[in-house]
């Protein structure tokens, strides 16, 4: 999967994908004091592509710990269970689901929005492929708005951008791609190098990609992910991100 | 639709009448089935004979279409108000040009008769539509064609195609006429179109190799399923929409059973064995967050339980044994009974031992008439509706011959419940479980579906007190002709401790291009579906009208919308007459006074010295028909 954090102080895109194991599970968000945990988990292409096996989100896993709700999305099945019952959405119709303050509502073949007492949003967006393609399978991407509220404590892949780390890019050269430029990123005084790239984001226009320029981080995040992409798998799909 | 001689080989009868061919054909589309039954029949004696047509037609099917045509002369139907066709009807009796048609009824079907007396040489062709809504029960559709020829066919074929935009989840013909048949029934299945066909030979149709009789007699049963892959399917065709309504996936809403027992001693022996016998059954399949209790009455009110308890297992087997323990006897005071469950059950509710979202449900099962205590049907109506609540629902199950059914639907019908007739017989246990297994697993309640108010008119019932696993709800409505291409429809209901919002767009004549492609579909399928729901909630309604004038605006509604859609409804009679209006006949809807037996509603016979021979079920109805001069009018217009 491919990560794209929007830095809006910087006022740049940071990019970097992350290469696991397929059936491997990544913590997206961990936080700990509101009990809120968002992994993903890997599936692969059908097939290798050019020599690399492409690998995306399959399953989404999302726990809140204090309504006592787990939300399981995958591109067959939406499941929602509480502490009594477990209700299976599917992607074929929308619906709507009010329990409590909390708000699941499901997009026809588009997209899942999580709604939690109006200040944290979550949007899960699915990706279908042709059911016929040599290659490409059904996936998912996660979207995470900037104005959802995480407490200070919360970490994971994406988590730990919710307090934005001093960036700066500097140093634009020409790299071995002519098309792709590289530069030297700075990140809270540790330096790297970066390669200019774009990446596809699907929340502007629900099925129509936006292409997003962004710095791409090389070698799975290394430098400007905290510690290692290791580090942030789990063992289960409701896990909290240790460290 | 004409007689044709294009076949002339024999088939050797003892009364000299040959059946030159029967055909039925079922077209099914989205749920909706339009049937024709055609027969053509020539008298070969050397003089006059009487023949029959008699058909089954099922209950809630409407009528609305039969043809004759006799030697070259057709005799075509039409729909008229019933005092209107009668006046016509009996101007031709007058004239002696009048002809015999019966329509009577018996368990769940009708019987629709039509007697001529035929000069030798004669060809005769009798041909009837009807037509029907499936209604999805246990999560199937079931279609039931009554094939009885009555002699050997020189052409027989009966063709059932079924057109369904959802597609198929499965199709299976579990009763094919007799076991015999199973192999001749030939069933054809793509993804959203199926045939089901079976055209034996005439060999194929004896009951032996040397026999000139059929072995042909009984019914053609075809059950389906669409898939689901959403929880509604809006459809849009010809200026009319359906909306089929059926989640499935959903945590089942705790429910508050109270079962209401008649032990009277007309429950004496197999009623109160298979009673007793479902109801082990029943008890078994409560789920733990069920809450319940059981009332038994007679002339006196008993309760295993004076308040509702949980469905434990030890619960569950103490009200097993008890209900094992009864003795039926004594007389039936349902007034007191119903009350008595109503109690118990808005106690608890005021003391707040209900789930929020729990369903409330009272089963009622007698088997006949109140005996003690309040007498008056439309008294016990009054005092039910006056004090139950509107979040209670009162379901009815009528056993046996002597239950004045209708009344113990209006009861279920005042009282957002369902009524069934349950046959007394060693099937009665399996009939009670069936229809607990109906209202056993509600999914949602307080269901409300709803468009854009700009989009649609004339919208059948939208609001639903409960939605229990395997039905369907239906919404139908028009689409007003200003209207935009897309229909939105935003269902909202409670589901266990959730409030769920049902979101769906369809695109308007989405469906042209399905039905365009295909030769056997139904085209007025929409309208005429509309038409029928419109007329069985205003049949409804009418019952629970509190007014005279409410009631008649409503009769006229009823009216209108049964000459519009041509159907045959307890306000109209089909008029069939010649071309020139000489020789006229009238079928009626049949009426349901006391449930099971079967009633002669018209009789009337050209020639009257050769009418069927009176079933023993028949019979003493039949008797009091006679002199017809007399009784046809008092019966006919009995509304």
């Amino acid at each position: 999967p491919h990560f794209i954090i929007n830095l809006p102080t910087s006022q740049i895109n940071v990019c970097f994908n992350i290469d696991n194991q397929p059936g491997s599970i990544l913590n997206l968000v961990s936080d700990p004091e509101q009990g809120i945990a968002v992994n993903g988990k890997i599936i692969a292409a059908k097939k290798a592509k050019s020599g690399k096996l492409n690998t995306y989100f399959g399953t989404i896993g999302m726990y809140f710990k204090e309504q006592n709700m787990k939300i399981e999305i995958s591109p067959e099945k939406i499941i929602v269970k509480d502490a009594f019952y477990s209700r299976m959405m599917s992607w074929s119709e929308s619906i709507s689901m009010d329990q409590n303050g909390f708000l699941v509502s499901v997009k026809k073949n588009s997209n899942v929005t999580i709604t939690v007492n109006e200040n944290m949003k979550l949007l899960v967006v699915l990706h279908r492929a042709w059911k016929k393609h040599p290659v490409n399978v059904d996936f998912l991407g996660l979207y995470i708005p900037n104005e959802t509220k995480f407490s200070a404590a919360t970490h994971g892949l994406i988590g730990q951008f919710r307090i934005e780390p001093e960036v700066s890019v500097y140093d634009v050269r020409a790299g071995t791609d002519p098309e792709k430029p590289i530069a030297t990123m700075e990140k809270n005084g540790d330096k790297l190098t970066v390669t200019r790239g774009t990446q596809k984001e699907y929340l502007t226009h629900p099925g129509m990609p936006t292409s997003v320029t962004c710095w791409f981080v090389h070698n799975n995040g290394k430098g400007f992910i905290d510690g290692h992409y290791k580090d942030y798998i789990v063992p289960q799909i409701y896990s909290f991100f240790k460290r | 639709s004409v007689l044709s001689d294009d076949d002339e080989s024999e088939v050797f009868t003892e009364d000299s009448i040959t059946l030159h061919s029967y055909k039925v054909e079922s077209t099914i589309t989205s749920h909706f089935v339009n049937t024709m039954i055609r027969s053509k029949v020539v008298n070969n004696a050397k003089h006059p004979q009487n023949i029959v047509f008699d058909i089954q037609v099922p209950k809630g099917a409407f009528i609305n279409n039969f043809t004759m045509n006799v030697n070259g002369i057709t005799f075509s139907g039409s729909i008229k108000e019933k005092s209107v066709a009668r006046n016509l009807y009996s101007k031709a009796r007058a004239r002696g040009k009048a002809a015999g048609l019966m329509r009577t009824n018996s368990l769940d079907l009708e019987n629709f008769k039509a007697e001529l007396n035929v000069p030798p040489g004669s060809k005769v062709q009798f041909e009837i539509h009807y037509q029907e809504a499936l209604r999805r029960k246990l999560g199937v559709y079931e279609h039931a064609l009554y094939i009885q020829p009555g002699r050997l066919a020189k052409h027989l074929e009966v063709d059932i195609y079924i057109t369904e935009p959802q597609g198929f989840g499965f199709v299976n013909v579990p009763k094919t006429i007799t076991e015999d048949f199973a192999g001749l029934v030939k069933i054809t299945k793509g993804d959203k179109k199926a045939h089901i066909s079976f055209k034996p030979t005439l060999d194929e149709q004896r009951t032996c190799p040397t026999c000139s009789t059929t072995a042909v007699n009984g019914n053609l049963l075809v059950k389906y399923d669409v898939k689901r892959e959403q929880s509604s399917h809006l459809q849009v065709f010809n200026g009319y929409f359906l909306h089929f309504f059926a989640p499935d996936n959903l945590p089942p809403l705790p429910k508050n059973i109270l079962f209401v027992i008649d032990v009277s001693g007309s429950m004496w022996g197999l009623k109160m064995k298979q009673t007793v016998e479902a109801m082990k059954s029943i008890l078994e399949d409560l789920r733990p967050d069920d809450q319940f209790s059981i009332v038994d009455f007679n002339h006196n009110i008993r309760c295993w339980k004076d308040e509702l308890v949980y469905a434990s297992s030890v619960e569950k087997e103490d009200a097993s044994k008890y209900v094992q323990r009864i003795q039926p006897n004594g007389g039936t005071n349902i007034n007191e009974a119903l009350l008595r469950a109503i109690f118990i059950l808005k106690e608890a509710s005021n003391k707040g031992l209900l789930e929020p979202n729990s369903v409330s449900l009272i089963v009622l099962v007698s088997d006949g008439d109140p005996t003690v205590g309040e007498l008056k049907l439309s008294k016990i109506q009054k005092n039910v509706r006056t004090n139950i609540r509107d979040d209670f629902s009162l379901h009815s199950l009528g056993i046996g011959f002597d239950v004045d059914y209708d009344f113990l639907e209006r009861l279920a019908q005042e009282n957002h419940g369902m009524a069934q007739r349950i046959y007394g017989n060693q099937d009665t246990a399996a009939q009670l479980k069936e229809f607990y297994n109906k209202v056993s697993t509600p999914l949602l309640k307080n269901i409300v579906v709803n468009y854009p108010m700009e989009a649609v008119s004339d919208v059948t019932q939208n609001s639903f007190h409960n939605y229990f696993k395997g039905d369907e709800i239906v919404v139908a409505g028009k689409l007003k002709p200003e209207s935009v291409p897309n229909l939105m429809s935003i269902i909202n209901a409670n589901s266990a401790n959730a409030d769920l919002t049902y979101q769906l767009i369809e695109e308007a004549e989405e469906l042209n291009e399905l039905f365009e492609e295909s030769k056997h579909v139904f085209p007025d399928f929409a309208r005429q579906y509309w038409a029928q729901l419109t007329i069985n909630q205003l049949l409804a309604e009418r019952n629970l009208a509190t007014t005279s004038a409410a009631k008649r605006n409503i009769t006229q509604t009823i009216l209108q919308l049964s000459i519009d859609h041509h159907f045959v409804t307890p306000f109209t009679s089909l008029l069939i007459e010649s071309e020139n209006g000489n020789e006229r006949m009238l079928a009626d809807s049949p009426r349901d006074p006391k449930g099971g037996c079967c009633q002669t509603l018209v009789v009337n016979a050209r020639v009257p010295p050769n009418l069927p021979q009176p079933t023993p079920e028949t019979g003493a109805q039949q008797s009091k028909t006679a002199p017809p001069d007399v009784m046809i009018p008092k019966l006919v217009d009995d509304d």
